[in-house]
């Protein structure tokens, strides 16, 4: 449960630990032994310098690695994705190798947008465009209603001026 | 089999082999780094003993064994390591979803929900369409509208201005102004008629 | 193969969301 970054410097410690365990004083006077022959104090100092640097040399290559890999915030932020996720039990989701499957939830929140934006802009628009119909219907009938008292009236005129040429017909007579 | 590691590529921005194969070259390569300074500072203390029986060969001889030994160590010891790191710190636990991908868990859906999705926009795409064009026919017609009633209103002040003539010369209306004549007209038939029958 | 993988993830971390400006850009468009 430790975060990831004090088990990454324990696991890399435990390494060298083990390496030099394995590369001790007593290995490393076997492999050098006619030195170690000719100069004992020698070689100790040789082997404690070589310890040293080795362990110094891994320990800030391991940093610079950290600082590279940015590995540091990498682990923090992983530990925190680790907590929140600690009541799931089953796998989460994961990449399906299908890109265009895999890109159909990201886009459907949008998609699910767009339909509630133009179902509000629809029915807005049906509304006006009833209440638009409804003006146009009206003005029909008033148009219409005046053509109908234009015929009437024409009608009038044109049965007035039939008496009229009947009078004149009949007073010519 | 290589685990690829993909879904801890996607969050590390690397492979975590790539991370675990970094540090391995830049160990080994310490190890022989230092190897070989511990060698030089051998040899550079035989030289001030020239009469000392130890050739630089078997320095070279008893580095490279040292070398070996702790390569093998290294080795071994390097694998226990990776796989530690590998599946104690740089892997994303099978139930950590990476915060991006949130939106799977949040929407999932199946080929066909979505295209049934993007069919019903596309129908309200077409739809909202269809009512616009509505709306721009019934405004053009409203505007037609406005001009044919300005036509007809004009016709209409036309049959009332004519019909105002005859209200100025004390005429209610064209009819009962027309009957009046009518009448005027078959009285002066009567007259006539009248004249011509005693002229007789 | 580590080129391909990193390569692979890196779409899958840029690629969504840059089809998904365009998409929202086309929708934008569409409203309009």
């Amino acid at each position: 449960s430790s975060s990831r970054l004090l088990l990454f410097d324990s696991i890399v410690q435990r390494f060298l630990s083990a390496l030099l365990e394995a590369g001790s004083y007593q290995r490393f006077v076997q492999c050098y032994q006619r030195f170690y022959k000719f100069q004992p104090e020698m070689t100790q100092n040789i082997y404690d310098q070589f310890v040293t640097h080795l362990q110094t040399s891994i320990k800030d290559e391991i940093e610079d690695i950290k600082q590279e890999g940015n590995l540091e915030k990498l682990f923090d932020s992983l530990d925190k994705l680790e907590e929140e996720a600690r009541e799931r039990t089953g796998p989460a989701w994961r990449p399906s190798g299908v890109p265009e499957e895999d890109l159909r939830s990201t886009l459907l929140p949008y998609y699910l947008q767009q339909k509630e934006f133009l179902q509000k802009r629809l029915q807005e628009r049906e509304t006006k465009n009833a209440r638009l119909a409804q003006v146009v219907l009206t003005g029909r009938e008033k148009i219409a209603a005046m053509q109908q008292e234009i015929k009437e009236r024409r009608e009038a005129w044109q049965a007035l001026s039939k008496a009229q040429m009947e009078l004149v017909r009949s007073v010519v007579e | 089999s290589v685990d690829p590691m993909m879904y801890e590529a996607q969050f590390f921005g690397f492979t975590p082999q790539t991370c675990i194969l970094r540090i391995y070259l830049a160990c080994q390569d310490y190890l022989c780094e230092v190897m070989l300074v511990v060698e030089k500072v051998m040899m550079k203390k035989l030289e001030s003993f020239p009469n000392c029986d130890i050739s630089p060969f078997q320095i070279r001889e008893s580095t490279e064994k040292c070398l070996l030994f702790l390569k093998e160590r290294f080795n071994v010891l390097f694998c226990k390591m990776e796989q530690m790191l590998l599946k104690l710190v740089l892997s994303v636990p099978q139930n950590v979803l990476l915060p991006k991908d949130k939106v799977h868990e949040q929407y999932p859906c199946t080929k066909e929900e979505f295209e049934f999705l993007q069919k019903e926009t596309e129908q309200l795409q077409q739809r909202c369409k269809a009512e616009a064009y509505a709306r721009e026919a019934l405004l053009a017609e409203l505007e037609e509208q406005k001009q044919v009633q300005a036509e007809l209103e004009k016709i209409l002040q036309w049959f009332d201005g004519l019909d105002n003539v005859f209200r100025e010369h004390g005429n209610s209306s064209l009819k009962e102004s027309f009957a009046f004549m009518v009448q005027n007209a078959r009285k002066l038939q009567d007259v006539k008629n009248e004249i011509e029958l005693k002229s007789k | 193969l580590d080129e391909v993988i990193v390569d692979t993830a890196t779409k899958r971390e840029h690629f969504p969301r840059k089809i998904l400006g365009e998409v929202v850009k086309a929708m934008k468009i569409e409203r309009e």
